[in-house]
């Protein structure tokens, strides 16, 4: 564990309480994509599969189960509770657009052909694309709520911070994993026109309107 | 290989 790690699993597990936080608090899902939430929920259950066999440390066991927990409580709450606050109409991205592609790749880009490795693969590649339906939806929108902007901020710092931790880490233990690094490149990319707009915008009180 | 090793991560 280096501190770039732990500021990153504190950003992700930061964004996960702050949607959770908006959802109950405002008691609405307005503005939140249920398909990312999806994505999310399906990365988790695909990358936790060895929750039970592969014992880390406590915070590993911990850290998977908050998680998990999380990801399905939210699914909770905007499928069922809050359901009457979804926003269908914008909420439109086509969920199989990413996940058969992340699919048929881990088939093919792997470390090694066994099932909890290629579920790993599925999840390290289906998390890289997982944000899209909900900048999608912000894009569809034009416009995102300041909390929605937040959760954003940190949950695209999540792995921005485990980039730095791959670095730290090549160059202090000789370890390496292109495989979750690239991904994460990709993962990271994807918010940086959405960085641009908070730090410029969000971060001086205004509201983040995207470019119609 | 370094895919098993990043099973300590989250």
């Amino acid at each position: 564990m280096n501190i770039f790690r732990l500021g990153g699993d504190l950003a992700h597990l930061l964004a996960i309480i702050i949607l959770l936080l908006k959802i109950w608090t405002t008691r609405s899902c307005a503005g939140i994509s249920g398909k990312s939430q999806i994505l999310f929920a399906l990365t988790f259950t695909a990358r936790y599969l060895d929750l039970f066999t592969n014992f880390v440390s406590v915070y590993n066991s911990v850290m998977k189960v908050v998680y998990l927990a999380a990801a399905y409580a939210t699914l909770y709450l905007m499928y069922v509770k809050f359901k009457a606050t979804y926003d269908h109409n914008h909420d439109t991205f086509r969920l199989e657009f990413l996940i058969l592609p992340a699919a048929g790749l881990a088939l093919i880009i792997n470390h090694e052909f066994s099932i909890i490795e290629v579920m790993w693969t599925f999840s390290i590649y289906l998390e890289a694309v997982a944000i899209l339906p909900q900048l999608f939806m912000v894009s569809k929108t034009g416009e995102a709520e300041s909390i929605t902007s937040h959760y954003l901020f940190a949950l695209g710092s999540y792995r921005a911070l485990y980039i730095v931790n791959w670095v730290y880490r090549y160059y202090s233990e000789g370890f390496y994993d292109m495989i979750a690094t690239l991904a994460g490149v990709v993962q990271t990319v994807l918010y940086c026109d959405f960085f641009y707009l908070y730090i410029t915008k969000v971060l001086k009180g205004k509201k983040l309107q995207l470019p119609a | 290989r370094s895919g098993k090793s990043t099973k300590d991560e989250l």
